[in-house]
């Protein structure tokens, strides 16, 4: 058996004529070589994709950790889940705010808890309660992100624009 | 949103996905990344998936689950099970992409968007990115 690994970062309307991002390419692969290094040494596939994740997580490129999209109040709410296909043991966050690797928080609901999914407020005393990394809100938001929301929300129905994600 | 699949030298998969969601979510919008088995799900049985587009309908569809069901149960190969449940998405009228670890051979995506961020590395294979389509 060999080891191996697939990252993505979004799916949406990039065309040579609209790339998005300039340093997208660049931290993806950032994040194939942090999963690489965990795969080429024998080590788990959960780490190795957790290791990836976080590192499109701190990318302001994606949208996810630093650099996520923002709810219509202007919070960025973050979801992840990460899943052990040997034991088919799971966990996952929804709508937290105050950390920096969402992933390694649905990892510590896997590992360090009997549930599967925690949510918002709960979810955010769960991290602090076991020690993960926190984040600002400061830190999670980019202008860009805030420009964008603000070009939604003038819109008149103030529907939100699935395809202007960016990943 | 951002994803990645593993497969480790025993053979065993993993799956995690993260995401901000989408601008502008109203009312505690959730979408599928968090849902296991709707935009996460890895089964050493079948493969492990990392889904990202319009959320709503890879819920609908449990969309990784389903792909990893149709090979455990049906039997067939990845590819085959991934494009099927896609063009299920399709159909309603969602868009998005995948990323499939199969038991062996080379991960791979599927998408029906313009570009996906992409990439994969594997013990045979170089590291490749990818945005475009036609890449």
């Amino acid at each position: 058996m060999t080891w191996a690994l697939a990252i993505h970062g979004g799916a949406g309307s990039m065309t040579r004529a609209n790339p998005g991002p300039a340093g997208a390419r660049d931290a993806l692969a950032q994040a194939l070589a942090a999963g690489e290094a965990v795969l080429v040494e024998g080590g788990a596939a959960l780490d190795a994709v957790e290791a990836a994740v976080r590192v499109l997580e701190d990318a302001p490129e994606f949208n996810a950790g630093r650099g996520a999209a923002l709810s219509y109040d202007g919070v960025a709410e973050l979801d992840a889940a990460i899943m052990h296909g040997a034991t088919r043991k799971a966990g996952a966050v929804a709508g937290v705010t105050a950390t920096r690797h969402p992933v390694s928080l649905a990892r510590a609901v896997m590992e360090q808890s009997p549930h599967v999914l925690l949510g918002g407020a709960g979810a955010d005393a769960f991290a602090v309660a076991h020690g993960l990394e926190p984040a600002t809100q400061d830190w999670l938001i980019l202008p860009e992100r805030r420009a964008q929301l603000e070009i939604m929300r003038a819109k008149p129905d103030g529907a939100f624009d699935v395809e202007m994600k960016f990943g | 949103t951002v994803g990645a699949v593993a497969r480790d030298a025993a053979g065993g998969l993993a799956a995690a996905t993260s995401t901000g969601g989408v601008t502008g979510k109203r009312w505690g919008r959730i979408g599928d990344s968090p849902l296991i088995g709707a935009g996460t799900y890895a089964d050493d049985r079948a493969c492990a998936v990392s889904a990202t587009g319009s959320g709503e309908f890879f819920i609908r569809t449990s969309c990784a689950h389903e792909i990893a069901a149709r090979i455990r149960l049906a039997g067939e190969d990845a590819a085959t099970a991934t494009e099927t449940v896609l063009a299920e998405i399709t159909a309603m009228g969602g868009t998005g992409g995948v990323i499939v670890m199969p038991l062996d051979g080379a991960p791979f995506w599927r998408f029906s968007t313009k570009g996906m961020y992409r990439g994969r590395v594997t013990a045979d294979q170089a590291a490749e990115v990818g945005v475009f389509d036609d890449e």
